[in-house]
């Protein structure tokens, strides 16, 4: 079929990778086994692919529920809300698109106009979501003393938290560290 | 408030309560996390006078048992107040707010999260009427061993042995080689006095495979190891220094009959096998700690990106245009890049956790009434989802670490040790290799299902449709 790049299109596209690459380590095994190999021999010569396979369907239930289920989601929010819900639905999808890039080729029809046209709705989406990244984050309401990061606070004093997080280096508690009277100062003086 | 953030927050689009309210899964839910946060942060556990990463390993573990009980005792609290659940423990245990409480993990988690729901879901209406109630009070301690030093995922190669003897109506736990002593589970090393063990089941001289046992392994007083019970911690980690992994070896261990988890497999007195309808349901536990840890993933991954993003905006760096200030770090589309497909990330894998905990849920109470048509489904679903919420954490951990530069190799900016609790995920409760294998032995047999005309479950369905295509 036609290539569709749309989110469902690319849905679908993540289920044909999936099939195909399934369809191969099934015949892959069963080539094998018709060689003279066993069972075992040929699903252990074919693992590498099926991970991969497994991988790829697992990838295209990702993006099927996290679309499906974000629509029914979306249907009761303020249409502020659903758009940015959209937008990290569309980039999530998209950016998976193009990290699978190389099986979409492989496996359907897209075109290289098709995977330029993914790029740029990528990136348009980062610039679309970039003035809502912090109101995002904050979404996320994770008090302070539980992010218990010094970059990360809610109100951004990074570099203060960060000296002040240096400060309680238990070899800040003095000036001078006894390894410079035992081993620093004699070395330097060639007493050591 | 930080200038630059502020601007940030004040250009928002959308009303963020709005949002933290889906996240929580509604108004009520966002109350009752926020009551729950705020209590424990009263309690004040998340101080410490030496920041934890400068004790020694031996200090961890006691600040980890301090802070543990100390955990436990508040949660008893809201208990009585609140008359809520199980999902205190977890959400107060395994979350964010567990973390920061204690960062190197918990010694008591694995009482919570695997012995208690061993005991709930493979035990006997008796056993769980006496365990369980013991259990949630703390007048023991559990844990859950499965993994052996020689085998870990394939669970069939484990060697730990539990013969019946009709005599005195007792099993005997044996420990026959060095490969068969018990390996990595949290608590077991010197907190808890109880744990279930996975062994070979022999009776009437016959093997009938893995079973769950309930093993008492130090005296509930002194809390000494029992004779013949060989327990120890395995040492230092790349991260999780505070879960106190341990391993065990029996030495012809007895333990009463009615100790076996009976409620699909039984031992008779007189040494009668009576086979469980399904072998598959000895992996219950398994599935439901690998559909807790995909949630778990998400909570890792917003941490990580709300440090990054809010450092982002905060750190200035570079001059691409002459005469203009230095620009935001947010600004640059390979940031944007970095973190807003972790943020998306968040909710991608929260809407599948949601989905596949309902699916649980279904999937459980379908096994009550014998229905198991879809347990292999289920399987096959909370390993793949495994597999690649930890592997995406991983990553989105450490992309976020990247995206702040030095600072984030700070262990004060919490990335750091947010890795080392992410990256153990990739390799317990199953080795992410493996369980994609076992995946694909799902996914092959239901192409084959296929081929051969029948009808597949919901999630494989699209294998028929898509299977008419060119490689067919």
């Amino acid at each position: 079929p036609p290539w569709d790049n749309t989110i469902e299109g690319i849905i679908a596209g993540f289920e044909r990778v999936a099939a195909g690459k399934l369809g191969l380590c099934v015949a892959q095994i069963e080539k094998r086994q018709k060689s003279g190999m066993c069972y075992e021999d040929a699903w252990n010569m074919t693992s590498v692919q099926l991970t991969a396979a497994s991988e790829a369907h697992c990838r295209a239930i990702l993006l099927a529920t996290y679309h499906k289920e974000t629509a029914e989601q979306a249907a009761s929010t303020s249409p502020a809300l659903r758009r940015v819900l959209q937008q990290l639905v569309d980039l999530y999808v998209v950016y998976w698109a193009l990290e699978y890039v190389g099986d979409l080729l492989r496996f359907t029809s897209i075109s290289e106009r098709d995977i330029e046209s993914l790029q740029s709705w990528y990136e348009d989406l980062l610039t679309q979501l970039r003035p809502n990244a912090v109101g995002l984050v904050d979404a996320f309401d994770i008090k302070d003393e539980i992010l218990n990061s010094a970059l990360g606070a809610y109100d951004g004093r990074a570099y203060e938290r960060l000296m002040e997080e240096a400060m309680k280096s238990p070899l800040n508690a003095e000036p001078v560290n006894k390894t410079f009277h035992t081993y620093l100062k004699p070395l330097m003086q060639g007493k050591l | 408030v930080n200038v630059d953030l502020q601007k940030e927050r004040d250009q928002c689009t959308f009303d963020v309560e709005e949002l933290t309210n889906i996240i929580d899964g509604g108004v009520e839910k966002t109350d009752e996390r926020r009551k729950r946060v705020e209590m424990a942060l009263k309690e004040q556990l998340h101080i410490d006078s030496v920041p934890s990463v400068y004790l020694s390993h031996k200090e961890k573990y006691e600040l980890a048992v301090k802070k543990a009980c100390l955990l436990f005792k508040m949660i008893r609290k809201l208990q009585e107040e609140e008359n809520t659940g199980m999902e205190n423990y977890r959400a107060v245990l395994g979350g964010n707010l567990g973390t920061a409480i204690l960062s190197d993990g918990s010694p008591l988690l694995l009482h919570y999260v695997m012995f208690i729901p061993t005991v709930m879901g493979q035990g006997t209406v008796e056993q769980q009427a006496y365990w369980v109630g013991r259990a949630f009070n703390l007048d023991i301690i559990g844990t859950y061993a499965q993994t052996e030093l020689g085998h870990g995922t394939f669970i069939r190669g484990l060697e730990t042995t539990a013969t019946y003897d009709p005599s005195t109506k007792e099993f005997i736990l044996h420990s026959p080689t060095l490969t068969s002593y018990k390996w990595w589970p949290g608590g077991l090393a010197h907190t808890a006095n109880y744990c279930i063990v996975m062994a070979q089941l022999y009776t009437k001289g016959k093997c009938h495979g893995i079973h769950p046992f309930i093993v008492q392994l130090r005296d509930e007083e002194t809390h000494m190891p029992l004779p013949g019970i060989k327990v120890g911690e395995i040492g230092a980690k790349l991260g999780m220094n505070g879960t106190n992994n341990g391993f065990l070896g029996f030495d012809q261990v007895r333990i009463p009959r009615d100790y076996m988890l009976m409620k699909n497999s039984k031992v008779l007195e007189d040494g009668t096998y009576v086979n469980s309808p399904s072998s598959k349901l000895t992996y219950g536990t398994m599935m439901f700690v690998r559909v807790m840890l995909v949630n778990d993933m998400c909570n890792y991954m917003a941490k990580a990106v709300t440090i990054a993003t809010r450092y982002s905006a905060v750190r200035r760096q570079s001059q691409p245009k002459p005469d203009e200030p230095e620009p935001q770090i947010l600004d640059y589309l390979t940031q944007q890049h970095k973190l807003l497909v972790g943020i998306a990330s968040v909710h991608a894998f929260r809407i599948n956790a949601n989905w596949l905990w309902n699916m649980y849920n279904n999937v459980t109470a379908e096994l009550e009434t014998g229905d198991m048509e879809r347990l292999p489904e289920l399987h096959a679903l909370s390993c793949c989802l495994k597999a690649l919420s930890t592997a995406d954490a991983a990553a989105c951990v450490e992309r976020c670490r990247l995206a702040c530069g030095g600072h984030g190799y700070m262990l004060s900016s919490n990335l750091p040790t947010t890795y080392g609790l992410v990256t153990a995920a990739c390799t317990y409760e199953g080795e992410n290799t493996v369980m994609l294998l076992q995946t694909a032995r799902y996914l092959v047999k239901a192409w084959q299902q296929a081929a051969s005309g029948n009808s597949l479950t919901p999630t494989v369905s699209y294998l028929s449709v898509v299977r008419s295509g060119r490689r067919s």
